[in-house]
């Protein structure tokens, strides 16, 4: 999915 | 962004930077777990090593170059500096980090989003940072020492575990396809193990007061 391949948080 | 996330970012720094600047001032790094703290310093170097290859923010990159520098800063007192070192508790701080950090490392060579070089070492840092505070729990239950760990520290710790999981639940009710289970699960977990650590704290918090009580 796309969450899992952006990390946006810290 | 919301101000949940923002707010936690903001207590998670001001949580170790609190803890740099009291064993700058006190010169002293007693009840303070070298292990957990060179926890930390994996955790943030694996998962920041996307520094590298993805780019979300500005805000995003300073705030891992501070995060990694904060933590090898407190790390490079404990274990070098001239009279911080001296304090450090090296014969109680013995917890075995390997039957941490191998676990870890082999969770998330099997439970991962995707098998890759970033995305194993990002899963890696999730799994360990939830059980990271561990030998420091452990020292504290061997020492009762709360001399560095101040409550604010342990305050400003908590509230960053708090504020993140009201991020997630904020941001799975308001953006699409939100969901991490990966993170949620592993910091349910770091929040209970946190929890333990908050329990350990105030008794030995309550046991010192009892010691330093006029008879």
């Amino acid at each position: 999915g796309p969450a899992a391949s952006s990390h946006d948080e810290l | 962004m919301n101000i949940f996330r923002f707010a936690g970012d903001m207590t998670h720094l001001c949580s170790i930077i609190v803890l740099l600047l009291k064993i700058q001032a006190t010169k002293s790094c007693a009840g303070l777990s070298l292990r957990t703290q060179e926890l930390y310093a994996i955790v943030f170097v694996s998962r920041y090593l996307d520094l590298f290859f993805t780019f979300i923010s500005m805000y995003n990159v300073i705030m891992k170059l501070i995060f990694i520098s904060s933590s090898f800063c407190i790390i490079w007192y404990m274990r070098c500096h001239r009279i911080v070192a001296q304090t450090y508790d090296r014969e109680q701080d013995t917890f075995r980090v390997a039957f941490l950090v191998v676990p870890c490392f082999m969770l998330s060579l099997m439970i991962n989003h995707e098998f890759s070089f970033t995305e194993v070492l990002w899963t890696f840092s999730i799994y360990l940072e939830a059980v990271a505070i561990l030998p420091q729990l452990v020292l504290l239950q061997r020492t009762f020492n709360i001399d560095t760990l101040t409550s604010n520290y342990i305050f400003l710790l908590g509230a960053y575990r708090a504020l993140y999981m009201l991020n997630w639940i904020y941001r799975y009710f308001t953006e699409r396809d939100y969901s991490q289970w990966i993170v949620w699960t592993s910091g349910t977990l770091q929040t209970a193990t946190y929890c333990d650590f908050f329990y350990y704290y105030i008794l030995s918090w309550r046991k010192n007061e009892r010691l330093s009580l006029p008879s």
